[in-house]
């Protein structure tokens, strides 16, 4: 399973 | 980042601001519902608990600084300061806060996309930001006028939310597997609620007269 990219929107 | 994130971003940044500041320069925040204030620095807690887990950028940690800083400072103000609190109406201001915070909570433990600690707080916040507006909504349709402060505030606030979704299509189109159902359906929720506010603040502008909503 693929990490997902960090949560970038506020 | 695209363009639409950035005016989103700045307009939500320029809601909070223009609020703190006014309460500060006019020493007043009538009109203005504390539950909604305490309800967003709830949400901005509950989501930016990453802030020193995950570096994403030095903008993305400054404005989550900011609008932690600035949430707080407003329910302070509206709470604490000598002169300030004399303006609050806590009597119009009644919306019941466990409507809001306990379907959210439910919402948030069944409907997430992982179920960890921080991602469920994270799900919280998007659920709690979509529904926070109404205390003031219904304090806007119970006192029936709204003055510039207010006004502004919420005009504000609705631009931010449609920018965020023209945001989300364009990198929809642009970045692969950029799919969040979550967000999108709560941004969306809380976009609607601001739609039928919207009506009646354009109809009061084009008529130049000073906005009464409908009882």
């Amino acid at each position: 399973e693929v990490e997902p990219p960090p949560k970038d929107e506020l | 980042m695209n363009i639409f994130r950035l005016a989103g971003d700045m307009t939500h940044l320029a809601s909070v601001l223009v609020l703190l500041l006014k309460i500060h320069t006019i020493k007043s925040c009538a009109g203005i519902s504390l539950k909604t204030q305490e309800l967003y620095a709830i949400v901005f807690a509950t989501r930016y608990l990453d802030i020193f887990t995950d570096f994403i950028s030095l903008y993305n940690t400054i404005m989550k600084l900011i609008f932690l800083g600035s949430s707080f400072s407003i329910v302070w103000y509206i709470r604490q300061h000598k002169i300030v609190r004399r303006s609050y109406d806590k009597d119009q201001d009644t919306f019941r806060y466990v409507f809001i915070v306990l379907p959210c909570i439910f919402l948030a433990l069944i409907i997430n996309e992982k179920f960890t600690f921080k991602e469920v707080m994270w799900t919280f916040s998007l659920y709690l930001e979509a529904v926070a507006i109404l205390p003031q909504l219904v304090l806007l349709q119970r006192t029936r006028n709204i003055d510039n402060l207010t006004g502004q505030y919420v005009f504000l606030l609705g631009a931010y939310r449609a920018l965020y979704i023209l945001n989300w299509i364009y990198r929809y189109f642009t970045e692969p597997h950029y799919i969040h159902w979550i967000p999108w359906i709560a941004g969306i929720v809380q976009t609607l609620l601001y739609g039928d506010f919207f009506y009646y603040y354009f109809h009061s502008w084009k008529n130049n007269k000073k906005l009464q909503l409908p009882a």
